[in-house]
């Protein structure tokens, strides 16, 4: 199993989610986190102002998912998340050594 | 009453006998959820392609699933993804399939299947398979489908006891005599809950009343014993005032899948 | 030396907290965060109507622990965070390469 | 590529993103957390208030980096937002299988 973590624009976040469930991905985790990133001082639109301070709010989504599937979730994520434009983020993908769904003990891919 | 136990529904409701709607989805009073939603998608795939289509099936689950439908299992989400992003029509075995999730969607396979046993036993476990792989899944489809058979053609409750005889010899563990009380969606509970409620019963509302009122995994308890009780009191033994709560296009629809499904039957060919 | 991730039903903080401190384990961090899955949102009134609002309050516990603790670390927020209701969340394991204690320098278990 | 966690103090964000940027690294990932140490009941300053409070406002940042760069950039951050006093927090280290740079759809090193 792997653990995807996609740091996003928030305006973001509600595509991403539709994408993900077109896909039947429907179980995710979301944080709100503050990205400081290499391109300095350049501006973004953040609840209709214009931002040109030196960090910017960002929103970090963590999804579980099942080895053979992980590949077509980091697609479907960088293909709606995307502008083009800077500040767009980055998807990290780590190795889960164990996931358990704490309601039924369920383990492995039948927790998630 | 999904998920409410016994006592708990006693406290809160006395014995529910009327639709109300609530409960932890929030629904409208007559509003279904995935055991009708899923059944809908084998019948109408079925009708579709004027037979049997597993890949029609499993496509109409997959559109589903899309549609932000208002619950869905989650071995029945992984079976569906699975189709999705791998064009796999049959989930590998998995010992934890043994839920009720594939049983739930048995009313069409039994009514298109009609009058050949064989027939039935292929598509009850094709249909199966899509999300849930276990031998007690697959009996439990299987006897269903035969119980319905039997209980459309109008035979008795003791020949449909009769039949059940198969299954409860070769699987033990379904034995629902004594009665355990049990009514979780492990398939073995649900199929107890339901074949006690449905043998000792005296009409449709008495055997609806009686298993959902047991709760646990209420909605699928109920629609599988609205299944049996519903193929062998027939139509006119629904209540009324039940009825008249569900939404009416899908009533309406129902009725018109079931109608088509029955012609397609091997049954019907041999009139 | 494994970093251990449950996302919790907030109200259970408390308890999972006392039941770790009870095995022996204090040090953890703790983040707000925001969960969708099969569990619903509350619905809102909004203008006159009424709307589920889609995600649930989550916590998520992260608990650096070495390897041979992981399992009791593990079994011990599966016990205590469970309430059998669809919600409970989730336990995700992974390895750390490395652990340090900024204080001291100190790495590997001494750090945690 | 790893990807380096490091709960710190909230007051020593400013120094180890100055000092980060001395050695070429500009990326991060900030969140709000609150921090569970070893040591209870004790006091620490908080926007100049003492607590003596079970919880303790933290920082955690997250960097991804080349395999390469990892030591160094532990290193930095230890240096820097250490105090030598209760809190100082912890720096974990985890492998990342992929790295995705949303915008152009770079991978790996090029992606951070
Ligand atoms: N090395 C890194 N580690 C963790 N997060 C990073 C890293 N680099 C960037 N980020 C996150 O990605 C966001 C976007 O990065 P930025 O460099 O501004 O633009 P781009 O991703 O378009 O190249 C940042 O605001 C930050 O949240
Ligand atoms: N695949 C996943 N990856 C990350 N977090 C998840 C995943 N699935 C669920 N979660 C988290 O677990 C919480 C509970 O999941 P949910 O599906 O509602 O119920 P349950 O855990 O009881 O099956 C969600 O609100 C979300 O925070
Ligand atoms: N095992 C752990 N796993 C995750 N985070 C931890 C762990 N131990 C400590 N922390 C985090 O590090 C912070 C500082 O830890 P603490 O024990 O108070 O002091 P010190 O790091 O100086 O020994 C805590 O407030 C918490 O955020
Ligand atoms: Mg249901
Ligand atoms: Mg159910």
């Amino acid at each position: 199993m792997k653990l995807i973590e996609a740091i996003i624009k928030p305006f973001k976040l509600d595509e991403v989610k539709d994408a993900l469930n077109e896909i039947g991905v429907e179980g995710i985790t979301v944080s709100e986190v503050k990205g400081f990133g290499r391109q300095k001082g350049h501006t973004e639109l953040y609840r209709g102002a214009e931002y040109v301070v030196d960090f910017i709010p960002k929103v970090k989504i963590e999804i579980a998912i099942a080895d053979e599937l992980a590949a077509k979730v980091v697609e479907t994520i960088e293909n709606t998340a995307k502008t083009g434009r800077i500040g767009d983020g980055k998807i990290f993908v780590m190795s889960l050594d164990e996931a358990l769904r704490i309601r039924t003990g369920e383990k492995g891919n039948d927790a998630i | 009453m999904e998920f409410m136990t016994a006592a708990e529904i006693r406290a809160k409701y006395g014995v529910l006998k009327e639709i109300v709607g609530g409960g932890w989805l929030r629904l409208k009073p007559g509003q279904v959820t995935d055991d009708t939603e899923m059944s809908l998608c084998v019948a109408r795939a079925v009708v579709a392609a004027n037979g049997w289509s597993r890949e029609g099936i499993a496509a109409n689950f997959a559109a589903w699933l899309r549609s932000k439908p208002v619950d869905v299992g989650d071995t029945c989400r992984r079976g569906i993804r699975n189709y999705m992003l791998k064009g796999e029509l049959e989930t590998p075995y998995n010992q934890w399939d043994a839920g009720n999730g594939a049983c739930m969607r048995m009313l069409p396979v039994s009514l298109c299947t009609l009058g050949d046993d064989r027939l039935l036993a292929r598509c009850a476990v094709e249909q199966a398979h899509i999300t849930h792989n276990h031998p007690f899944s697959d009996a439990a489809c299987i006897y269903l489908g035969k119980l319905v058979h039997l209980a459309v053609l109008g035979y008795s409750k003791t020949r449909l006891r009769r039949e059940l005889e198969g299954l409860l010899t070769s699987h033990e563990n379904f034995r629902f005599e004594p009665y355990r009380g049990l009514a979780s969606g492990y398939v073995v509970d649900t199929l107890q809950t339901v074949f006690h409620y449905f043998f000792t019963a005296r009409d449709f509302e008495d055997c609806l009343i009686k298993v959902v009122n047991q709760g646990g995994d209420a909605d699928t308890t109920g629609a599988i014993a609205g299944m049996l009780a519903g193929a062998y009191y027939g139509e006119e033994n629904i209540p009324r005032r039940w009825l008249k709560k569900m939404d009416r296009k899908v009533v309406d629809e129902v009725s018109l899948l079931a109608e088509r499904l029955v012609t397609l039957s091997p049954w019907a060919a041999a009139r």
